[in-house]
């Protein structure tokens, strides 16, 4: 399923969801 | 009284087919509707209203038709007549317009576009004057300020598929969706409300106004105290919040480019917005540059990431399922 | 997902043209369809048998033209020029937005020095107004420009066409993930626990100080 497996590749580029120093801070 | 009111009225006739629309309205003024000998009947009086204030705005001057509109708001509720109160309502929604208080204007346009009768009394309603009204409707929202109701009467005309065969629709669709117009495009917005539109925008109901004329045009050329024309700043407006959807930051320098303005002009516009709360960032004038930011705190923000990441896996796993995976 | 509800319809539309034709017109349906604005998926069109058929023929070059546009890029397109026809302006454009798309597959920060060159534009201006119009405004990608750092940070990026041998890292993501999340859960449901306990051990604790305020006060 071609379609399926586009949507899975883009999926896994979903992660990490946020990265900026300014998530980093709040979040700790 | 009785032979006052009829010369006033067979001259406020020869002023209006001479086009001199406030001296027939003053003259139609002069008719006392409150006091006098015999009292006029309510349908008269609305009429009477309706009737000067629809020549004051052929002069585009409001505040005189106002004053009318507003004694013809305490007849119109209990008036039978349906052409009138139409009538009253095109009046309301020009003056609005006049008044630049946008929203309300489109609101009314819009009630007026929904009409679904094609025949009031003895009157014909063709397509193309509620078309008008509607594209009339869609003008006003988008010369309207930026805000939450705004956004709500967009999301209704975007959704009308109605609004989908109007010339505007590229506008609407892009203002809809915060996207950057090009200068090209606002250009092409700006030529809709020139002369040529009057003749179109004019609500072409019969029994409305033979000639309404729109004031689109000068809103449009009217300028504001900070010179901008009205639809300048809308756009400007627009184009800044949908910048700030799209960049971490930007030098004003490569903003007055995008927005196909001056610099100057767009760091000005923006620090406006920014002090009235209407966009969330900050100006580094060393640096020329501004840095939006996002209305969401970042917390929120990996809350929503995680929230579509999660979509998208459901998604993935419906599309599994629908195929028997 | 919506980019893949978009083109459903048009990957189904292709593969049923191109299943019944051959030769010089099967090769026309190939053109429109890496011209196609709203289209960026080819490995169906790819797996029709009479596209495959075209290998060695005087049409073979058509299908590279397809598996250019189902896993290349516009560098690979610039480095095989030779041997592959002249692209139209519209398959430049779709082949320099899936180039974009295989960027983003592999860093979530796009350097603009690095897109800039990838993509052969000579300024930040030109850059930015392909990111915007072509490829956020287009829903492929969606993200935000940061000018003073000179990046694109991706926040979504529609999935490309798969080689085969990108199957397996998916899978060893996955696992991954969801090692990671049972391993998640688990310590969510430890520190439940753990919750709970401490909330009954201070229940206790509460529950015996008031006893003894109790006996204090009879005392007195």
């Amino acid at each position: 399923e071609n379609s399926l497996l586009r949507q899975v590749s883009s999926l896994l580029r979903r992660l990490p969801a946020i990265e900026s120093v300014k998530f980093q801070d709040d979040f700790l | 009284e009785e032979q006052v009111l009829v010369i006033r009225e067979k001259l406020a006739e020869l002023y209006e087919s001479e086009q001199q629309w406030s001296k027939a309205a003053q003259m139609l003024s002069g008719i006392d509707l409150d006091a006098g000998i015999r009292m006029l009947d309510e349908t008269y009086k609305l009429s009477k209203c309706v009737q000067i204030a629809r020549l004051y705005l052929e002069d585009d001057d409001a505040v005189n038709a106002e004053v009318f509109i507003n004694k013809a708001s305490f007849l119109v509720s209990n008036s039978p007549h349906e052409v009138l109160s139409l009538q009253y309502k095109v009046c309301y929604a020009r003056i609005l317009d006049l008044k630049r208080k946008f929203l309300e204007a489109a609101l009314r346009y819009y009630d007026i576009s929904q009409i679904e009768k094609r025949q009031i009394e003895d009157e014909l309603i063709d397509e193309e004057a509620l078309e008008q009204a509607l594209s009339a409707a869609v003008t006003c929202t988008i010369l309207a300020a930026a805000g939450p109701q705004r956004s709500r009467v967009l999301a209704t005309l975007y959704k009308d598929e109605r609004c989908s065969k109007l010339k505007i629709y590229p506008i609407l669709q892009k203002v809809y969706l915060e996207r950057i117009l090009r200068k090209p495009e606002i250009d092409a917005f700006s030529e809709e409300l020139k002369p040529h539109q009057v003749t179109n925008i004019v609500l072409t109901f019969q029994i409305l106004f033979s000639r309404m004329k729109s004031n689109f045009i000068l809103q449009q050329k009217a300028l504001l105290p900070d010179n901008f024309t009205v639809l300048d700043r809308a756009m400007i407006e627009h184009n800044l919040l949908s910048a700030s959807k799209l960049y971490t930051n930007i030098s004003f320098e490569e903003l007055g480019t995008l927005l196909g303005i001056a610099p100057q002009k767009a760091e000005k516009i923006a620090s406006r917005m920014i002090c009235e709360d209407r966009m969330r960032g900050s100006i580094d004038q060393v640096e020329a540059v501004i840095h939006f930011e996002d209305v969401t705190e970042e917390l929120q923000q990996w809350d929503h990431q995680i929230v579509s990441l999660c979509q998208a896996l459901n998604d993935v796993l419906d599309g599994m399922a629908k195929k028997g995976l | 997902m919506d980019i893949e509800q978009k083109q459903a319809e048009l990957i189904e539309q292709f593969v049923s043209r191109a299943e019944n034709l051959r030769g010089g017109s099967l090769a026309n349906v190939i053109v429109e369809a890496t011209s196609h604005p709203s289209l960026f998926a080819f490995s169906e069109i790819l797996s029709v048998p009479s596209v495959a058929e075209l290998q060695g023929t005087e049409y073979s070059v058509y299908l590279d033209v397809l598996r250019l546009f189902a896993h290349g890029t516009w560098s690979d397109y610039k480095s095989n020029a030779g041997s592959l026809p002249p692209l139209q302006p519209d398959q430049v454009l779709k082949l320099k937005q899936l180039s974009v798309l295989t960027l983003a597959e592999t860093d979530k920060v796009l350097p603009y020095d690095q897109l800039m060159q990838q993509l052969d534009v000579s300024n930040v201006r030109e850059l930015e107004d392909f990111l915007i119009n072509e490829c956020m405004y287009a829903g492929i990608v969606r993200g935000k420009l940061d000018q003073l750092r000179r990046c694109f940070e991706v926040q979504f990026a529609a999935g490309r066409d798969l080689r085969p041998e990108q199957i397996g890292s998916m899978l060893q993501t996955l696992t991954t993930w969801l090692n990671t999340s049972e391993n998640l859960l688990l310590s969510i449901q430890e520190k439940i626990k753990w919750a709970d306990t401490m909330g009954e051990l201070d229940k206790k604790h509460r529950k015996e100080i008031e006893e003894r305020v109790e006996d204090v006060k009879k005392t007195l």
